[in-house]
């Protein structure tokens, strides 16, 4: 409840929700991936 | 008065939560504009696409896209006159706030979310006994302007009791606060004049200006080297291109501020405009009833002389359980507005009831009517609760705007999701309030507001600073870096 | 654009535009600032330079209806704060990316231009309520 009122997501529909949270889990693999090849 | 500035880290995470509304908000657009869902907010019928559109789709993004997602926080209907408790109509939303059912069931809530500073909207007692008895001698209302048939005794005595309690040679009174500003201006000033608006001014004065067609200059809030840098600008440039000098300057101030719960600083604006030769306009419409030792306004609070302020307008919704709104000042001045004010001419005048509450509400201050001392009572009280209330705000840690004896008390709330969550996490624990947010304030500073009343006890205050207590834990709204007072 | 903070939330949303774009895996480092370049000038022109009005009904009668949001920063006045770090940060970002693109032509072809067009005509003086 704390994450979705800080984010502002409180607001978003469910499904909304969901693509955002898709979105930040798909950034945060992309760039650990990224990090660990560059690294 | 307190402003604390909004915390960095919190500015930028409020951005960066109005952003990401803003990205969803132009995501949904697309797919409405492309068919993908369907579009449920009232547009233009298919017939009339190729006339020129009446509304620019880009003004109602803000209201499609961020405000229809949380409106069930605002026009809550309610059931029970909006006393210190009060009941609300429950609804319910299957659409994410595009329309509302009614389950049928209501809720119990304390109530900080009407203006009822001293208690006055109350079902029974002298206001109500009077708004009865007029109704049976009246009716319920006029469908006439003052200068037609609409002019009732009960006007005319309304309008003395004005001018009597503010202390002012003469009073005329108007079935609406909002025109009495709008409607009032553009009779007091016009092309070739200036006026001095500070920048948190009502929308009514906004638009009272707006309307008059003079010069518009905006001050800071509350910042009288501000108010004096303008005013002599004013004087030494003149008019703009021809630099011919103003015919009249009108410093337009309110007494408080109901989004900030400031107070003008009025003996400097007075002393300003003594020394430049300008006019005062004053809208008491929060605090006539509400600030002062005898409820008169900003005027009495400061023990300034009412003959010093050009044009007082209060209102007699906020503190008197009424509506509508006044002007006093000299008999020149009222007489000037009987024949020019657009209000008086055109708008239809204060039903009698209303009327008859206001009266009997003046006299009850005036120790005139009702228990003997009641008027005091009420004041006392509600100045008792006003500063009680807000030394446990600050205790709670969190950011309370405003100066200590408003009773409009602003909560800084900021990040738009807690908007919402605040107004139906109080309202769930049984506290109706008024959240307020972007673009009614600046984008930064979204808040909750409170409004004191005689009729709140101490008991009734100590329950919802409980109730804001875990709501603010839960929300994490303890933003203050100010130790707590003593 | 004259509240606390906005100036930093502005650079903090290129870098999350930029990490964002550099932790796509196949990207090369050049590519991924070029294409932060492009996002970001075709972001700011959208929102400054086309876009007219305001996302909700103001209380100017109407006035701002046909104004971008470039034209309403500052009630119009020029060379503001604000307009300057806004006529900067576009090409503090194309320097950057001349840079760790090594100078590469088509590169800089690419983000010159969109820099010109995008980013540093639309904001002179000269074309103010100029359609």
């Amino acid at each position: 409840f704390k994450y979705i009122v800080e984010t502002s997501i409180y607001m978003l529909e469910p499904w909304e929700r969901k693509v955002f949270n898709i979105a930040m889990v798909l950034i945060l693999v992309m760039s650990l991936y990224t990090g660990w090849v560059f690294l | 008065e307190q402003f604390e500035p909004t915390p960095y880290v919190v500015a930028i995470i409020t951005y960066i939560g109005y952003v990401m509304l803003a990205v969803f908000g132009h995501m949904r657009d697309f797919l409405r504009n492309h068919g993908f869902e369907k579009n449920l907010i009232a547009t233009e019928p298919a017939r009339t696409k190729d006339f020129v559109p009446l509304y620019q789709n880009f003004e109602s993004f803000y209201t499609r896209n961020l405000y229809r997602r949380i409106r069930d926080c605002w026009n809550r209907p309610i059931r029970t006159c909006p006393g210190a408790e009060f009941e609300l109509i429950d609804r319910k939303s299957p659409d994410h706030g595009w329309s509302f059912e009614y389950p049928g069931t209501h809720t119990r809530a304390i109530n900080f979310g009407s203006y009822n500073y001293l208690g006055f909207a109350e079902t029974d007692g002298p206001c109500a006994d009077a708004a009865a008895a007029a109704t049976e001698t009246f009716g319920c209302g006029v469908g006439s302007p003052r200068a037609e048939a609409g002019n009732l005794d009960l006007h005319t005595r309304l309008e003395a009791t004005v001018a009597e309690f503010v202390g002012a040679e003469d009073a005329i009174i108007f079935p609406m606060g909002f025109a009495t500003n709008a409607l009032n201006m553009p009779a007091l000033i016009g092309k070739g004049c200036c006026v001095l608006s500070d920048e948190l001014n009502h929308s009514s004065l906004v638009l009272g200006a707006r309307l008059t067609g003079a010069k518009i200059k905006v001050f800071r809030h509350n910042d009288i080297a501000d108010v004096e840098a303008k005013l002599r600008d004013a004087i030494v440039y003149g008019q703009d291109r021809t630099r011919r000098p103003f015919k009249k300057i009108l410093i337009v101030v309110e007494g408080v501020y109901s989004m900030e719960g400031s107070v003008t600083r009025l003996p400097e604006l007075i002393a300003l405009k003594k020394k430049y030769k300008a006019y005062l306009y004053l809208d008491e419409a929060h605090s006539i009833g509400a600030m002062g030792p005898h409820g008169r306004g900003v005027v009495d609070y400061f023990g300034c002389d009412p003959r010093d302020v050009d044009v007082l307008m209060g209102t007699f919704t906020k503190s008197f359980g009424g509506a509508g709104g006044y002007i006093a000042g000299s008999q020149h001045l009222v007489a000037l507005l009987r024949q020019r004010s657009h209000s008086g001419l055109y708008g239809a005048s204060l039903p009698a009831p209303v009327a008859a509450q206001v009266v009997t509400a003046f006299q009850m201050l005036m120790g005139r009517a009702g228990p003997p001392g009641e008027g005091a009572r009420r004041l006392k009280q509600l100045e008792v609760n006003t500063q009680y209330f807000r030394a446990s705000l600050h205790r709670l840690g969190v950011i309370v705007y405003g100066h200590r004896t408003s009773p409009v008390v602003p909560v800084m709330i900021f990040m738009p999701g807690k908007i919402a969550a605040f107004g139906r996490e109080t309202l769930k624990r049984g506290l109706g309030t008024v959240v307020v947010g972007y673009p009614a304030t600046p984008i930064i500073e979204s808040r909750a507001r409170f409004c004191l009343s005689a009729a709140h006890s101490l008991d009734i205050i100590d329950r919802s600073v409980q109730i804001i207590d875990e709501v603010t834990s839960l929300l994490l709204m303890k933003y203050s870096r100010r130790p707590p007072p003593a | 654009f004259n509240s606390r903070g906005i100036w930093a939330t502005y650079v903090i949303f290129i870098f999350i535009t930029h990490f964002i774009v550099l932790s796509i895996p196949f990207i090369s480092m050049a590519l991924a600032w070029t294409l932060t370049c492009q996002i970001h000038n075709v972001i700011t022109y959208f929102w400054l330079h086309w876009e007219k009005g305001a996302p909700f009904e103001p209380l100017d009668q109407g006035e701002s209806r046909t104004l971008t949001h470039w034209e309403q920063l500052d009630d119009g006045v020029q060379f503001t704060a604000n307009k300057k770090f806004l006529l900067v940060v576009p090409i503090v970002i194309f320097l950057l990316t001349t840079f760790y693109t090594r100078y590469d032509q088509i590169h800089f072809l690419v983000n010159a231009l969109s820099l010109v067009l995008l980013a540093i005509v639309p904001k002179l003086p000269q074309l103010y309520r100029v359609r």
